[in-house]
């Protein structure tokens, strides 16, 4: 459906205003390092399945793309010149392995299938992804304000969660039988992460 | 979706 295709897009709108801005300004001051390495996470557990699973060329082309372009963000965050000296650690200080931990738990403990090691995969994927965004958020709350582009970029990845919740909602009362509790629990709280993060940018955007 | 069903979202 359109809404959900409206949220993809503004998710792989979100890789590519990220990728534009390190390659443009040659930094990556204010990016977190630590969000970009969970989302390569993310994506490789959750697309396990794009060598049994073909559903549609456009849900397997875009895994290879998220995958891809997720991948890609992280190399020159850690070897671009001079993208890679630019990176300010100290900021990024979250401490993300308490965010891995209760995701595997989590995933093996809750999932679609418990005799099935993809669903424990997916299942975390599913987790992580929520709250992947935390260091980043944590980074800009650091650093005071985040850059332009950086701002639009997380703006994106809450717009996407936002057309996804919507979706959600349209596929649950046109499908017969369409219930996700994990994913629906899971992008809620994602959603709630933004919020916040929301509220500052429609100030400060008004303010220009 | 039922358990081992293919995932239909990204």
């Amino acid at each position: 459906n359109a809404i959900r295709l409206a949220g993809d897009m503004s998710h792989m709108a979100s890789f590519f205003v990220l990728l534009f801005k390190i390659n443009k300004s040659k930094s990556v001051a204010g990016i977190s390092l630590k969000t970009q390495e969970l989302y390569v996470l993310v994506f490789c557990t959750r697309y396990v399945d794009i060598f049994w699973n073909h559903l549609s060329l456009y849900n397997s082309l875009m895994k290879v793309i998220f995958i891809a372009l997720s991948v890609m963000i992280v190399y020159v965050m850690r070897r671009g010149v001079p993208q890679r000296s630019t990176y300010n650690p100290e900021l990024d200080s979250f401490p993300h392995h308490w965010l891995v931990l209760p995701c595997v738990l989590l995933g093996v403990a809750i999932n679609q299938d418990p005799t099935s090691p993809f669903e424990m995969a997916w299942a975390f994927s599913i987790y992580l992804e929520a709250v992947a965004i935390m260091p980043q958020l944590h980074m800009v709350q650091k650093h005071g304000e985040a850059e332009n582009l950086t701002s639009h970029y997380i703006f994106l990845l809450g717009l996407y969660r936002v057309f996804y919740l919507v979706n959600w909602v349209y596929r649950y009362m046109t499908e017969d039988g369409y219930w996700q509790a994990i994913v629906w629990v899971s992008g809620a709280v994602q959603a709630v992460l933004y919020l916040d993060f929301f509220y500052n940018y429609v100030k400060s955007k008004q303010k220009d | 979706a039922t358990p081992n069903e293919p995932k239909d979202e990204l």
